[in-house]
């Protein structure tokens, strides 16, 4: 991460906003919902906190321009450029201009404003950019679901260094000790992971900050921190896969991954995910498996997935294509593993049992039917 | 993905790039008639730009480093003022 040199942020925790004017391209209800969702991303790791005012002048303007807006930084028309905002200051320092010539939705047709305004206000609070490709903060814009979005290491280091961490706790949504009651169960009707994998015959499922290891069908399920099996391993894994011919696994976040040799970590990791051959637009992987049936590794990617030749090391040539079309019936992958010859995919609340051989979905199941509850 | 500027033309993707550099690296008017000594103030910048957004640092525009220029972006300049 960095700072802008010479500001040290806001000399007070709590800031206001205001939002000028409407994008006609949303309601004005989605509107305010976007801004003030990207504020709690900066709210939920930090003291500071944003309230809204209707009128004088806040520190935080937000609003709508197209081309010249009085400002010496003009906007370029669609696409390009898409939203500036200015370090922490008096008058225009804080404000955040978004472009009015681009198209700005709560989805993911058209410019997310979700999250294209949870970046700028990462400079409205004095970040400047990353060069780290799964921050917030990198400069280029990436799609990613509104509700999967959790804030990356990056810059939770970085605002953190500016302001300090939350004093107060935040909402619990997986507590330290993976014993605690408020646990979450894999025996939750609506539990959704990761990432799983498996591990000399283990299945892992990885879950925000822990794991659950599935050690044979006969026996009880463990539930483990990450860190206390893996302390250089992040929380928030987002794919892991195995390849058992190097008796190793490899674990996904963000533009990274960390290769677990047996049991342990290894020391180059982690390693960039553009080495294995991804272009510079993804920005994480959602799901990975090794099928030894074709004997190739799928990364999954929003709807699109690649094919890696483990033996080559490198990307199979004519890739991203669509997952429906290698995988009738499926269209995104969260999680997936392999077992008994099956491939099990992951998405939402439901997990898939897919038959390489006959290239179709053999059984839908729950997801947390490989768990005794 | 949204529609990009016309592509594989090297001299469109030159004026891009400079435009591009000048608004995103402060790189400086008519560089391209630099007659100065030393290494070409537009090849700095590409390695500039290059080594800030983690490509491969070539001091060229080849095709990774023009996918990058046409992705959107957030218009605060990578570089500091």
């Amino acid at each position: 991460f960095n700072i802008f040199p010479g500001n040290k942020g806001w000399n007070k925790k709590e800031l206001t906003y205001r939002i000028l004017n409407y994008t006609p391209d949303m309601l004005q209800s989605e509107v305010d919902y976007a801004i003030q969702r990207a504020f709690k991303v900066w709210s939920d790791v930090t003291p500071l906190t944003f309230t809204r005012i209707y009128s004088g002048v806040s520190d935080i303007e937000i609003s709508f321009a197209a081309q010249v807006h009085n400002d010496y930084y003009p906007f370029d028309g669609p696409h390009g450029t898409l939203a500036h905002a200015f370090a922490p200051s008096s008058g225009i320092g804080g404000d955040a201009h978004f472009d009015e010539d681009e198209t700005w939705t709560s989805g993911s047709n058209g410019y997310n404003l979700f999250i294209v305004a949870a970046h700028e206000f990462g400079h409205s609070l004095g970040l400047f950019h990353s060069s780290d490709p799964s921050a917030l903060m990198y400069p280029t814009y990436h799609f990613t679901e509104p509700s999967e979005f959790r804030l990356p290491e990056d810059d939770v280091n970085g605002i953190q260094s500016l302001y300090g961490a939350r004093t107060a706790p935040e909402e619990p949504t997986v507590p330290e000790k993976p014993n605690d009651p408020s646990t979450p169960s894999t025996c939750l009707p609506n539990i959704t992971f990761d990432a799983v994998t498996t591990l000399r015959g283990e299945i892992i499922f990885f879950k925000e900050k822990t794991f659950w290891r599935q050690i044979s069908q006969n026996s009880e399920v463990e539930q483990h921190l990450i860190s206390t099996f893996w302390p250089t391993l992040p929380n928030h894994i987002q794919a892991a896969y195995e390849f058992q011919d190097r008796d190793q696994v490899l674990a996904f976040k963000g533009a990274k991954y960390w290769v677990i040799s047996g049991y342990e970590v290894t020391e180059d990791s982690p390693k960039s995910i553009y080495d294995l051959g991804f272009p510079r637009t993804v920005r994480k992987v959602d799901a990975a498996v090794y099928d030894d049936n074709s004997r190739k590794t799928y990364f999954f990617v929003n709807d699109n997935y690649w094919s890696y030749d483990e033996q080559k090391q490198s990307m199979d040539s004519g890739f991203p294509k669509k997952i429906v079309d290698r995988f009738p019936g499926l269209t995104k992958i969260r999680a997936a593993f392999q077992k008994d010859g099956f491939l099990y995919f992951f998405d939402g609340h439901h997990q898939y049992e897919f038959s390489s051989a006959k290239r179709r979905v053999t059984r839908l199941l729950k997801n947390n039917s490989w768990i005794k509850c | 993905f949204p529609a990009e500027p016309p592509r594989g033309n090297e001299e469109n993707d030159a004026k891009f790039a400079e435009e591009y550099l000048k608004r995103y690296y402060n790189l400086q008017n008519n560089v391209r008639q630099s007659r100065k000594k030393g290494e070409n103030p537009l090849t700095l910048k590409i390695k500039e730009m290059q080594q800030f957004l983690g490509l491969k640092v070539t001091g060229k525009l080849d095709s990774e480093t023009m996918e990058v220029m046409h992705q959107p972006r957030c218009g605060f300049v990578d570089a500091g003022e």
